[in-house]
C-alpha cells in the first residue's frame, strides 16, 4: 500500500505572469513526480500541489529562488490518511443485533 | 437504507451492497442498470429512477469519475436515498419524476475507486495499464471524443491528465458514451467531481462560447444561489475555460456536442483546506446543499423541454 509519510500539500499563488509560468514548468517536470491537485489557472488563483518528501527540499528552492510565495495547505498528508481510516474503522464496528 | 452511514465514506463493496438494497427496497421506483465493466471487470452499475414509461427523457448523474474525489460517492449515495424519499413528498422532484428519469452512477470509475481503499487513496485514474510504460491508467475526464488531443490533457501516460491512446479507449467512458448513444433522449447531464466550489459548463477545449451559455449561464446562477442558501458555501461558475483551464476531452464537452444542452460538471467542497482528504462530517452538508443545486438544474430540465 502507497504511504504518504512527510509529503506535504503546497498552496503556491502566483503573483504575475511571469511566477505563473514558471509554475506551470514545474507542472511539467515529471522528475518530481508532483501531484497537482489543482492545477495552474491564473494570476493570484491558488495552486495546490502534493510534493513527495524526496523533492520536498529542491521544490521549496524552486519556489524561493523565484520569489513565489507558497504555503503548506497540509502539513502531514499521511496523518490525515491515518485518521480518516481509523475514522472509517470506528463506524464500521457491527451494531448489535435487535 | 434506513440505518446506512451516509456520514462516512464506503468501500465500492458497501456502494454495490447499497445499490442492490435500495432497489429491493423500492422496486416500483428503482432499478439497476449495468451498462458495461470496468477494466478490471467490475460492473459499472446505473441507478435508474423511473416513475414508468418508456424512453421518456431523462437527467443523467455522476459521481466518482475521478475515483479519489471520495465525497462525491458520498454524495452520489445520499442522492439516491433522497430520491426515493422525497419522491411522493417533495413536489418539485415528484413533478420532475412523474416526466423524466434519474440515471446515477456512483462509481464511475470502480477500478480506480478499489483502489484508493486498497493501495492508493490518492488515485485518480483508471486502472488500465498503459502498453510501453509502467504508468498505470487514463485520466477519464480526458479520455472523450471532444477536442481529444488538444492542448488541456497531457499526452503523457505518467500524467495525472493522460487522456489515453484514442477518445473512448476507457471502458468506463465508453460504456457511458454506448448508453448515452443508445437511450437517445437524455436532456441534463451533470458530472460531479470535488473539489474547489465550482459550477461550469462547457466547453472547456476552446474559447468559443456555446449558443446556449447565456441560459447555461442563469441557469447555473440560479442553482448556486439555492446551493449558497444552505449554509452559506460560496461557489464560482461559468464555462470550464473561463473557470478553471483548459481540459481538452472531457465529460461534458462530449455531452453537450451530442445535443445535451444542459451538460454541467460540478466541484464540490472544499477551497484547499483538505482537497481530496475532506472530513467525512462533512459529507452530508456537502450533499445537502449540492442537492439543491442539482434540483434547480433537474427542474428546469423538466420545465424547459427542448
Amino acid at each position: 500500500k502507497v504511504t504518504f509519510e512527510g509529503h506535504k500539500v503546497l498552496r503556491i499563488v502566483p503573483k504575475d505572469e511571469v511566477q505563473l509560468s514558471l509554475i506551470k514548468d514545474l507542472e511539467e517536470m515529471m522528475e518530481f513526480e508532483l501531484d497537482f491537485w489543482r492545477g495552474v489557472t491564473t494570476v493570484s488563483n491558488p495552486v495546490d500541489v502534493r510534493v513527495p518528501f524526496h523533492v520536498l527540499k529542491s521544490v521549496k528552492d524552486y519556489l524561493e529562488t523565484q520569489n513565489i510565495d507558497y504555503s503548506a495547505m497540509i502539513e502531514d498528508l499521511q496523518m490525515i490518511l491515518d485518521k480518516e481510516q481509523k475514522e472509517m474503522a470506528a463506524a464500521r464496528v457491527p451494531q448489535p443485533k435487535n | 437504507t434506513d440505518s446506512f452511514d451516509f456520514a462516512n465514506y464506503h468501500t465500492l463493496g458497501e456502494i454495490y451492497s447499497f445499490q442492490d438494497m435500495l432497489v429491493a427496497e423500492n422496486p416500483n421506483i428503482v432499478s439497476k442498470i449495468v451498462i458495461g465493466q470496468s477494466y478490471e471487470g467490475r460492473p459499472l452499475n446505473v441507478l435508474k429512477f423511473s416513475t414508468g414509461g418508456t424512453n421518456r427523457p431523462a437527467i443523467w448523474i455522476d459521481t466518482g469519475i475521478h475515483s479519489r474525489e471520495w465525497v462525491t460517492q458520498a454524495s452520489g449515495l445520499w442522492f439516491a436515498k433522497k430520491i426515493v424519499t422525497d419522491y411522493g413528498t417533495d413536489p418539485a422532484l415528484t413533478a420532475i419524476l412523474s416526466q423524466m428519469d434519474i440515471f446515477l452512477e456512483i462509481a464511475t470509475n470502480p477500478d480506480g475507486y478499489a483502489f484508493t481503499h486498497s493501495g492508493n487513496r490518492m488515485w485518480r485514474k483508471t486502472r488500465k495499464p498503459n502498453p510501453g510504460s509502467s504508468c498505470v491508467g487514463v485520466d477519464p475526464n480526458r479520455n472523450w471524443d471532444a477536442g481529444f488531443g488538444e492542448p488541456g490533457a497531457s499526452s503523457n501516460p505518467c500524467s495525472e491528465t493522460y487522456r489515453g491512446p484514442s477518445a473512448h479507449s476507457e471502458s468506463e467512458v465508453k460504456s457511458i458514451v454506448d448508453f448515452v448513444k443508445s437511450h437517445g433522449n437524455i436532456k441534463a447531464f451533470i458530472s460531479i467531481h470535488s473539489y474547489s466550489q465550482m459550477l461550469m459548463y462547457p466547453y472547456g477545449y476552446k474559447r468559443t462560447p456555446t449558443n446556449d451559455a447565456a441560459e447555461l449561464h442563469k441557469v447555473a446562477q440560479k442553482a448556486i444561489s439555492d446551493l449558497t442558501s444552505l449554509y452559506g458555501t460560496k461557489y464560482t461558475y461559468g464555462s470550464i475555460i473561463d473557470t478553471i483551464y483548459q481540459a481538452s476531452g472531457n465529460t461534458i464537452d462530449w455531452t453537450y456536442e451530442q445535443g445535451i444542452k444542459y451538460s454541467y460538471t460540478f466541484e464540490l467542497r472544499d477551497t484547499g483546506r483538505y482537497g481530496f482528504l475532506l472530513p467525512a462530517s462533512q459529507i452530508i452538508p456537502t450533499a445537502q446543499e449540492t442537492w439543491l443545486a442539482l434540483m434547480s438544474i433537474m427542474d428546469h430540465t423538466s420545465k424547459n423541454p427542448y
